[in-house]
């Protein structure tokens, strides 16, 4: 996954990720493809959650997956979650689950009830930062003032680090794809380098939806797992996702 | 460069999303959440009951290549269904009502939605 959230010079936000998954789920070798994406794409939905007719949040899901990935309260935040390797992973916390250790949230659940009731960018950063969860992650947030932008990594008990927007100090975005953001990416899986090469060639006068859509189909960060590439402005309210494809050659990751 | 990992020149132009790389705009649903949890889902599970049916068996395939016995799939069905009734409120019941609708077995309607924490393993 590559998650990112950037402010424009007039102090707009924008938060966009490719949803990247099925690594070594099986490979179809007549057409060149992971199985599992091409099984995911065609179940990639937008959804409109209301309560009283009137939007609560909205976000992009796959049919039959009732947690979120990918979503926006419009107007407050915005938010997407990637994965994040550790050996202290979920299947520890399912484990414990099982065993009637019950105290942690499942990922997905978090996030949906973050964006069904948090009513501000910072209570939303303050309980995905701070609720026990049964798996790792990395939460993108975007808020809807200057500086609102950040990536949380998160181990399964305990907030690691919150790397925020510094306009004061030329950090007019924050870019996230699976390793934790002060260490090398892993060399066989690095598509932070040209993700971001691509954010500082496109710059803060030019950055919009459209520059924002041209990075994420960039090949590494466009790969054989992405399965759809969503635009988020929250200030408009809009959230809009498409199925990619990545014609050959491409990285299979 | 035509060798791994294939980076190429920042695009351009790529937006309004066409050519090889889109593959297909996303549909919009709404979801009631006046509406009990057990219903909320039911409109969008039986446009999308098929593809789901589709992405099962191919989990279930890959399942049977690592465990042929088929004993997995029955791990999942038996000892994963019961678990939907430790998970919280609303999402016991949404995925209950996801189940009813697609004809999916619950053990696999939970594994797709625990999906994250399993894929760990």
């Amino acid at each position: 996954c590559t998650s990112l959230v950037a402010e424009d010079k007039a102090g707009k936000l924008y938060h966009a990720r490719n949803l990247d998954f099925g690594l070594f789920l099986g490979w179809d070798i007549k057409n060149n493809s992971w199985m599992v994406p091409e099984y995911l794409k065609p179940l990639t939905v937008n959804l409109d959650f209301q309560r009283n007719n009137r939007t609560v949040f909205k976000s992009t899901n796959f049919a039959g997956y009732v947690g979120v990935l990918t979503g926006m309260k419009p107007g407050t935040f915005t938010l997407t979650m990637n994965e994040r390797f550790s050996i202290d992973g979920g299947y520890i916390g399912i484990i414990e689950w099982i065993l009637g250790k019950r105290s942690g949230v499942w990922m997905s659940f978090l996030t949906r009830s973050v964006l069904e009731n948090a009513t501000s960018y910072t209570q939303a950063k303050d309980q995905l930062a701070n609720t026990e969860m049964l798996a790792p992650a990395y939460f993108i947030l975007g808020g809807n003032q200057s500086g609102e932008g950040c990536v949380i990594t998160r181990s399964r008990t305990a907030c690691l680090d919150i790397w925020e927007l510094d306009l004061k100090r030329g950090r007019w975005y924050v870019l996230e794809t699976n390793y934790d953001h002060w260490k090398v990416p892993l060399f066989l899986d690095d598509r932070r380098t040209p993700a971001m090469k691509c954010m500082n060639l496109t710059t803060q006068a030019k950055i919009s939806l459209e520059s924002i859509y041209d990075i994420l189909s960039t090949k590494p960060v466009l790969n054989k797992l992405t399965t759809y590439t969503s635009l988020m402005d929250v200030s408009a309210g809009t959230i809009e996702s498409y199925q990619r494809n990545c014609p050959d050659p491409c990285m299979p990751w | 460069q035509f060798v791994p990992p294939y980076t190429e020149d920042c695009r351009k132009g790529m937006y309004p999303p066409t050519g090889p790389t889109f593959k297909g705009s996303v549909p919009w649903y709404k979801i009631n959440l006046d509406s009990a949890p057990r219903k909320r889902w039911n409109q969008l599970i039986n446009d999308k009951k098929v593809e789901l049916t589709n992405l099962i068996q191919v989990i279930k395939d890959l399942a049977i290549d690592f465990f042929p016995s088929g004993k997995l799939i029955e791990l999942v069905d038996k000892g994963l269904a019961p678990l939907v009734d430790t998970l919280p409120s609303p999402f016991d019941e949404e995925l209950k009502g996801i189940a009813d609708v697609s004809g999916v077995p619950l053990g696999e309607i939970m594994l797709f939605n625990i999906f994250y924490e399993v894929f760990t393993v």
